[in-house]
C-alpha cells in the first residue's frame, strides 16, 4: 500500500505542505 | 461513552474542522447571500469571463502543473483537480485531529483517506453551491451552473450530478458543526476495502456517529429524522463517488491530451 500511495503517506506523515500542487 | 464524553468529542471534531478547512459553510453562505463586507465574487459565466478570472482577477496563477490548454473543458477539468488536491491536503490534516485516527495503522489511515476523501469533498461542496452556481478560489469567484453545463461532453458531466446532490443536501440545512461530525464519520468508515483493523475503525466511527446523533438532537430538535436521513446521504455519496470515478476513467480514455494529478492517480487506482 505504501508503494502505491506515496503522496498520501507523505501527507499523513508531514504536518507541513509536502505536495507540489 | 457518556453524554459529556460525546459532547467533548463533538467539540474536538468541530474545532479541528474549523481549523483545517479553509472555507466554512458560514463564510460561504455569507458571500453567496451578499451579507459579507468583502467584495462580491467575480462571476464566471462564459469563456471571456473565465479568461478574465484566469488573468489574475480570481486566481493568482494558472492551474499549477497543468499544461497550458486552449480547450475550455480541459481547463475546467484541471481547475477541478487543483481544488480537489488542495482539499485532500486539508482533509488529511483534519483527519489527523479526529480522536483515534492517528492511533490506527498507517496503512488503514491511507485506506480511509483513499476511499473517504471524495465522499467528504462532495459532502462539503454543497456549502459552496446554490442552484445557480458555485463559489471558487476561496470565495473570490462564482462559476455559473449554466456555464459548466455548456461545456462539451464529457466535461459538462463533471459538476451537474454534484449540483443535483447539493440542492437536496442543502435542504437539510446543516451547519459547520453538523458537517464536521458528518465528514469525520465518512472518513472513519469501517467497510473500506483492505482495512487491517476493521474493529478499531468501527469503534471510532461508532463514537463519532453517537456524537453526531446527540448533536443533531440539540442543534436540530425540530428535525426528528435528520440522523437517519444523513445515514442515507452517506450511501448516496458513495454512489456519487463511483459515478465520478467512472467519468474520470472515461475522460482519461477518450481525452488523450488530459492528465491526472499524481495524488488523484493514487486515489483512483484500483479504487472501485
Amino acid at each position: 500500500l505504501k508503494e502505491k500511495h506515496k503522496i498520501l503517506h507523505q501527507l499523513l506523515q508531514n504536518s507541513t505542505s509536502p505536495v507540489d500542487l | 461513552p457518556g453524554g459529556s464524553d460525546l459532547k467533548t468529542l463533538a467539540k474536538q471534531v468541530n474545532t479541528a474542522y474549523l481549523k483545517n478547512l479553509s472555507m466554512t459553510k458560514k463564510r460561504a453562505r455569507s458571500i453567496l447571500s451578499g451579507k459579507t463586507s468583502s467584495t462580491s465574487p467575480f462571476v464566471i459565466y462564459d469563456v471571456d469571463t473565465l479568461w478574465k478570472a484566469e488573468s489574475g482577477l480570481v486566481w493568482s496563477q494558472l492551474a499549477p502543473g497543468a499544461p497550458l490548454t486552449k480547450e475550455i473543458g480541459v481547463h475546467v477539468f484541471y481547475r477541478c483537480q487543483c481544488t480537489t488536491v488542495e482539499t485532500v491536503r486539508e482533509l488529511t490534516e483534519f483527519a489527523k485531529c479526529i480522536p483515534g485516527f492517528v492511533d490506527l495503522f498507517l496503512n488503514d489511515q491511507v485506506t480511509l483517506l483513499k476511499y473517504g476523501v471524495h465522499e467528504a469533498i462532495f459532502a462539503m461542496l454543497p456549502s459552496l453551491m446554490n442552484k445557480d452556481g458555485l463559489l471558487v478560489a476561496n470565495g473570490k469567484g462564482f462559476v455559473t451552473r449554466e456555464f459548466l453545463r455548456s461545456l462539451r461532453k464529457p466535461f459538462s458531466e463533471i459538476m451537474e450530478p454534484k449540483f443535483e446532490f447539493a440542492v437536496k443536501f442543502n435542504a437539510l440545512e446543516l451547519d459547520d458543526s453538523d458537517l464536521a461530525l458528518f465528514v469525520a464519520a465518512i472518513i472513519l468508515c469501517g467497510d473500506r476495502p483492505g482495512l487491517m483493523n476493521v474493529k478499531q475503525v468501527e469503534q471510532s466511527q461508532d463514537n463519532i456517529l453517537q456524537a453526531l446523533d446527540l448533536h443533531l438532537q440539540a442543534n436540530h430538535s425540530d428535525s426528528v429524522y435528520l440522523f437517519p436521513k444523513l445515514l442515507q446521504k452517506m450511501a448516496d455519496l458513495r454512489q456519487l463517488v463511483t459515478e465520478n470515478a467512472q467519468l474520470v476513467q472515461k475522460i482519461k480514455k477518450t481525452e488523450s491530451e488530459t492528465s491526472l494529478h499524481p495524488l488523484l492517480q493514487e486515489i483512483y487506482k484500483d479504487m472501485y
